[in-house]
């Protein structure tokens, strides 16, 4: 275990991309009132914004200049790794009046990932 | 099932991690909990009983939507073009059956009426309905061959109520939708409701329900049972039917379409982007 922690000191950590995430509406115990779908593929974002930013991490300038200044100042933090693009999903669910309905919910698919 | 929105793991996990004292990780729970509802647009957490009934149109309409971008292979056989084009611009969708106990039937030899309101109180105010559908189920009229002109006419009204004043019982309406329907075949029929239900979302119009005329070709003697069969098979009404099993998936049924002026439309999904 200790030669495996110091290997993975010296690994570099995977940079900035997005990782897949299946959000089963019974783990949150939605699925009484949510017919359909059973749950949905959400991703998520994560890993690290390295100083120099390549270019497919779709990085702002400010994070580029932000990730510039942390590397000669580590109390300026690195650009984070964030959802870029989104996109809507429908659920067909029953509200609190026992209604059903079918509604768009925006921002709801991480689509793209990058350094902000 | 939880209380809210949070899944008690959740709730427990947060409370004993003590990263707030457990009165302020109560309040941050619970701030989260209106957020989660608000995101809904739901007031509090759904509780449906085992007796909720899905209608089968809006699961159609689910399907649609999470067809690859080519709606026109998933659309409901008799979903109304007005529906089509409402379903496109709406991020909405939301359907409703009628208050049973509020009905009035009334069953004649050539014509069949029967009052229906429907509770839309549900309709958040900053929901905007762009369209409604009123949807009819027509049992196939089975037995000796109907008469040759076995053509009925199914009007809507909308109900203003009964005139102040006037001895009449007879509410003033206005005429929504008409179709003359073959009795042959069985199928939804779904007529425009629109302008009605849009005033009554708006608050520009008080709802007092819809009402549905049935006229029958006049009966000869021959087929005076059969009149009584058919005026069942448009499916109004619980009661004019022997089939009570099927009541709760061919009820009437509304179908409003609004948007609450946040996304994009139900239609317009990530299938279509691809």
């Amino acid at each position: 275990a200790a030669v495996r922690k110091q290997r993975r000191k010296h690994q570099p950590k995977a940079s900035c991309k997005r990782h897949t995430l299946y959000v089963d509406f019974s783990d949150v115990q939605w699925n009484e009132w949510i017919v359909a779908p059973p749950g949905y593929h959400a991703y998520y974002c994560h890993g690290e914004c390295p100083f120099p930013l390549p270019d497919h991490l779709n990085a702002t300038n400010h994070a580029i200049v932000q990730t510039l200044v942390n590397s000669v100042n580590s109390n300026i933090p690195r650009a984070c790794c964030v959802p870029t693009e989104l996109s809507p999903i429908s659920l067909l669910y029953l509200d609190e009046y026992e209604k059903v309905i079918l509604k768009n919910y925006q921002d709801m698919v991480v689509e793209g990932c990058g350094c902000r | 099932g939880a209380a809210g929105l949070i899944p008690e793991v959740g709730r427990r996990k947060y409370n004993e991690s003590g990263k707030q004292s457990p009165e302020r990780s109560e309040s941050f729970l619970n701030e989260f909990e209106l957020r989660l509802l608000n995101m809904f647009g739901l007031g509090r957490r759904p509780t449906p009983s085992k007796h909720a009934v899905v209608p089968q149109y809006m699961v159609d309409l689910y399907h649609m939507h999470s067809a690859n971008g080519d709606h026109s292979t998933k659309r409901p056989k008799s979903m109304g073009k007005h529906a089509e084009r409402a379903a496109s611009k709406a991020n909405t969708i939301r359907s409703f059956h009628h208050e049973e106990s509020m009905e009035a039937l009334a069953s004649l030899k050539s014509k069949t009426t029967q009052q229906f309101y429907f509770n839309l109180t549900s309709i958040p105010k900053e929901e905007l309905i762009t369209s409604a559908e009123l949807r009819i189920y027509r049992d196939q009229v089975i037995g000796p061959a109907p008469p040759k002109n076995s053509l009925h006419r199914i009007n809507i009204y909308e109900i203003f109520g009964v005139p102040i004043g006037s001895n009449s019982t007879e509410p003033l309406v206005r005429l929504l939708d008409t179709r003359l329907v073959q009795d042959s075949l069985s199928r939804w029929e779904s007529f425009d409701v629109s302008p009605a239900v849009s005033e009554w979302t708006s608050g520009n119009g008080q709802n007092h329900g819809f009402m549905v005329e049935v006229l029958h070709p006049e009966p000869t003697e021959k087929d005076a049972g059969h009149s009584r069969r058919r005026n069942g098979h448009v499916r109004v009404s619980r009661s004019l039917h022997q089939d009570q099993d099927s009541w709760p998936q061919a009820r009437p049924l509304l179908v409003t379409y609004g948007h609450d002026g946040r996304g994009d439309s139900v239609l317009h999904t990530r299938g279509k982007r691809q």
